[in-house]
C-alpha cells in the first residue's frame, strides 16, 4: 500500500491524518508551522515542517514516494495553488486538494488537480438532502438510477407481509433487508411481517425509494 | 411539511438553502449581510436581513414557524453562540449549528443546539476512510456492526459464481446485487459468474466486508 502525504495540518488536514493512521495508513503530515508540527508529531506517522511552495524542499522529504498527497490548505489560495503546481512539477501521481470555493477550485483544476474537495458545499448538500427527505436514512449509488437505500417504513405498509405490501410490483423496488430493533434481517422471506419502527433497506431507483418514504 | 430556515449565507448555509430549494423544501434564508440577501433573494423562498442575536428580530420574522432552524455560522463564535441561544428562547423544537472546532460543538451543546454539525471534520473523516480503504465504494449502517456495503470484487473471485466464492461461508456477507457496466443485478441467483471490474453489494459486518475488499 503506498502512502499518503497530507500538506497543511488544519481542521481537515489533522482529522484526514487522524482518520488514515487509525485505520493502518502510514502517513507524512506536513505544515510551514512548526508548532502545529511538533503538536500532531505524536499522533501521525511522519511529520515535517515546511514551506509546501518550495519544490526544492518537498523533493528533500521525499514526496515523490507518496501517492496521493493530499493540499488540505484552504483560506491561504496562493499557497494552496503554488503546494498543487509543485506537486505535478516532482511528478506525484495523485493530488487531491481542498478549495475554499468554487472558482478555487476551477483554478486547481486548471493546474493540474486531480480531485477538489469543498469541505463546506459538501456537507450542505449533504444535510439538504437529508432534511428534505425526512423518510430516508441512507444512500449507496448503483449506476445512474439504482441505487441502495434505507428508509423508514411508511406507515400505511405496518402489518401486511412483503408479498403483501406490493412493494416491488408498485414501486419495482426489492427489499434486501429489514433493520428492526438494533437487529438486520437480511433477505427476509416474503411472508414477513413489517412492524413500526422497521426499517426498509431497499435496491431500485432513487425517485421511487423517495417516494414510498415520503408516502405516509 | 415544515419550513426549513437557515441563519447565515455562507458557503454551507448557501449551499444548503439551495439543495433544500431543489428538492421541494420552502426555505427562509436569513443573513445580517443585506448585500448577501440581496443575492440570494430569487433562489431562495423568502429572505430576509436581520441580526440573529436579536430575539426580538427573530419574533418578528415569524422564527417559531420553521422547524428545524439551521445556524450555518462558523468563524463567528460569540453570533453562533448568541443565535442558538436565541433560537431556543423563542422555542424553535430542533436547532441544527455548524461549529467550526470541538470546543464551539462542546459549548453549543451546553446551550441547548440539538445537533451540530462540523464540516471540516467530517470531511477529513470521510476523505481518510476513502483512502484508507480502496475497494471500499460506499457504506450504510444498518445496525452495530452490520451495514451495507459496495466494494470492488477481488481479482481472487472473477470467474466463480456467487456459491463457488463462497462468500457467504467464509465472511458471513450475503451478496444483494451485482453492479456491471452500468447495470445493477439486484438479488443475483447463486450461479451467477463473477466479471473483471463488478462491484459487489454486500450486507453483513463491515470489518468483513472491508477484509473482502482488501484481499488480492
Ligand atoms: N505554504 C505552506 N506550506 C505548508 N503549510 C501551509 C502553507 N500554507 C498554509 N499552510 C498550513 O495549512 C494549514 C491550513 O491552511 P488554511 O488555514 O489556509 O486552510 P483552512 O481552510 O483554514 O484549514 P481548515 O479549514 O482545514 O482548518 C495551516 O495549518 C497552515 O499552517
Ligand atoms: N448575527 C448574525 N446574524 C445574521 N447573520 C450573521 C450573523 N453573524 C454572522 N452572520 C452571517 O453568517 C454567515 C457565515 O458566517 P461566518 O463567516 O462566521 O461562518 P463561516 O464558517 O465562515 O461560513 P462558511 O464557512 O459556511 O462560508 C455570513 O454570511 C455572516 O454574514
Amino acid at each position: 500500500r503506498s502512502e499518503v502525504a497530507v500538506v497543511g495540518l488544519g481542521r481537515f488536514g489533522a482529522s484526514l491524518c487522524r482518520t488514515l493512521v487509525e485505520n493502518g495508513v502510514s502517513v507524512l503530515g506536513i505544515d510551514r508551522d512548526p508548532g502545529l508540527v511538533q503538536r500532531y508529531s505524536h499522533e501521525i506517522t511522519q511529520t515535517v515542517a515546511l514551506d509546501s511552495t518550495d519544490e526544492e524542499a518537498l523533493r528533500e522529504a521525499g514526496i515523490e514516494a507518496y501517492n496521493p498527497v493530499v493540499v488540505a490548505i484552504g483560506d491561504n489560495f496562493e499557497a494552496s495553488l503554488m503546494t498543487c503546481v509543485a506537486l505535478k512539477a516532482v511528478k506525484v501521481p495523485t493530488v487531491v486538494c481542498k478549495a475554499a470555493t468554487a472558482v478555487h477550485r476551477d483554478v486547481l483544476r486548471k493546474v493540474g488537480a486531480d480531485r477538489v474537495i469543498l469541505p463546506e458545499h459538501e456537507a450542505g448538500q449533504r444535510l439538504g438532502l437529508e432534511l428534505a427527505q425526512p423518510g430516508f436514512l441512507g444512500e449507496i449509488e448503483l449506476c445512474s438510477d439504482t441505487a441502495v437505500t434505507k428508509v423508514r417504513a411508511p406507515a400505511s405498509l405496518v402489518g401486511l407481509t412483503l408479498e403483501e405490501s406490493r412493494v416491488n410490483e408498485e414501486y419495482g423496488l426489492r427489499v434486501v433487508a429489514i433493520v428492526r430493533g438494533g437487529r438486520a434481517i437480511a433477505l427476509p422471506s416474503k411472508i414477513e411481517r413489517i412492524e413500526s419502527g422497521d426499517q426498509l433497506v431497499l435496491i431500485g431507483a432513487t425517485a421511487r425509494a423517495t417516494e414510498l418514504a415520503s408516502r405516509g
